[in-house]
């Protein structure tokens, strides 16, 4: 439930900070 | 072989692999294997042998003009130089910061000055607002703002120890000890494997690991 999640929590689920998909060429 | 060594020193923003290696977690071959992948990350659209904003976001989205903060954040603390594209040196060295012999201690570092937007030395309550904003614009996510503010006050109130209203490097860290899933994303799996995902390096390689 994203209302049980802290901030950081939220925001460390954006595409934006995935970066194993740099790896996908 | 002279010829060949001298065409590959050539190329703009290139660094000697076992330079690279020396200062980072990886090893000379996983080096000589990030080039190769580096490589095909800065062909996709300019060719210049630099990795530009466009071609970092069209990696990450499959879309180069797609703009997210978070990206836009990740491109802006690997371009060291601040120059406007990332150098094959300042990828390697960043990405050693997410290879998972790196130290907690970098991957918490570098995860503060991430979400430091303003680099200030503080995570402002704002900035914080702005990031769960921008989290909440890329997915399907929708909490309305009275949820956003209280989320964002939550987290505050519980990472602020020394109660003045902003999260600090220390405060981060304890933040971090009490929710060590924050930096799981801090930490690349792959770049173990990144010989086996890139084995041409082995066509150019100097050294045997």
């Amino acid at each position: 439930q994203p209302v049980a999640m802290n901030a950081f929590e939220l925001i460390s689920m954006s595409k934006g900070l995935n970066l194993g998909n740099l790896f996908d060429v | 072989c002279f010829c060949f060594k001298s065409s590959r020193v050539d190329r703009l923003g290139y660094e000697d692999p076992k330079i690279l290696a020396s200062e980072t977690a990886f090893t000379v071959n996983e080096v000589e294997a990030l080039y190769e992948l580096f490589k095909k990350l800065c062909s996709s659209i300019i060719k210049d042998g630099l990795l530009h904003k466009e071609e970092f976001q069209l990696a990450l989205f499959q879309s180069s003009s797609k703009q997210n903060l978070f990206a836009d954040r990740v491109f802006d603390l690997f371009d060291v130089k601040r120059n406007g594209v990332i150098e094959f040196g300042e990828f390697v060295r960043s990405l050693s910061i997410f290879h998972p012999r790196s130290s907690e201690a970098d991957k918490i570092s570098f995860a503060f000055r991430l979400y430091d937007l303003g680099q200030t030395g503080y995570i402002e309550r704002y900035e914080l607002k702005q990031m769960v904003s921008a989290l909440l614009n890329e997915s399907d996510l929708d909490l309305s703002d009275d949820v956003v503010e209280s989320i964002v006050e939550k987290t505050i109130t519980e990472a602020d120890l020394n109660g003045d209203g902003r999260i600090d490097q220390e405060e981060w860290k304890e933040f971090v000890a009490k929710h060590p899933s924050l930096i799981k994303n801090m930490t690349l799996p792959y770049l173990t494997d990144i010989t086996v995902q890139f084995p041409s390096f082995v066509l150019n390689t100097e050294v045997q690991d």
